[in-house]
């Protein structure tokens, strides 16, 4: 494994830490996107399905079962916790996000990476992860304010997806040589959707001010 | 069938 691979994970992980530690300590998921953590329990488990199938490594194993019990944890605390579902800025995250899941179930079934079931299912998975922000994108154009972690937490998506662009260009030159455009496209229209993000983020914080989108 | 290069990531 790579620098910019195992960097990539760690950052991935990391955003669910910081979303975590957001819902647990202040007991809130104001702006956070509902329905993307929804889309993110679906990618998990239509692309983790390979758990049954295949053994890579003690990591992958453990990486996996982590991103899908978190993805599950955070949807729980987001629809059933008592305290914290009241908090959930549900007029706000208006995304249509079915139009998103059958879009993508489309796509994989005209452009799977293979006719099988399950390859249809990961295919799948990763046109849906490269859209799932796009609900949460929304939200934050919506809120007045949005505060440091939830801030962080997309940026650290959004680093980790071009961490593994990165990763891909390492691995094409010393190891693969293939060209593989499922994931590689689909990895670069997920990083270009944080492009405009990425860029208030760092502005805000050389200011030193309050993170905010343009409506 | 399918190339295990492409599959160990997550």
């Amino acid at each position: 494994m790579n620098v910019f691979r195992l960097a990539g994970d760690m950052t991935h992980l990391l955003s669910i830490v910081v979303l975590l530690l957001k819902i647990r300590t202040t007991k809130s998921c104001a702006g956070i996107s509902l329905k993307t953590q929804e889309l993110y329990v679906l990618v998990f488990l239509t692309r983790y399905l390979d758990l049954f199938t295949r053994y890579f490594s003690v990591y992958n194993v453990l990486m996996k079962l982590i991103f899908i019990g978190t993805s599950v944890a955070i949807f729980w605390y987001m629809r059933y916790h008592k305290v914290v579902k009241q908090t959930y800025s549900k007029d706000l995250d208006s995304f249509r996000h079915y139009h998103l899941i059958l879009g993508c179930f489309l796509m994989a079934l005209l452009i799977p990476f293979d006719f099988s079931v399950t390859e249809v299912l990961w295919t799948f998975s990763i046109y849906l992860e490269a859209v799932a922000i796009l609900p949460q994108l929304v939200l934050l154009q919506k809120s007045r304010n949005i505060d440091n972690l939830t801030g962080n937490y997309v940026f650290l998506l959004g680093a980790y997806r071009a961490l593994y662009l990165l990763n891909w260009i390492y691995r094409f030159f010393t190891e693969i040589h293939k060209i593989r455009w499922i994931p590689w496209i689909s990895g670069l229209v997920q990083t270009a959707l944080y492009a405009d993000f990425f860029y208030y983020y760092i502005q805000s914080w050389r200011k030193h001010e309050e993170l905010k989108l343009p409506a | 069938l399918v190339p295990t290069d492409l599959k160990d990531e997550l």
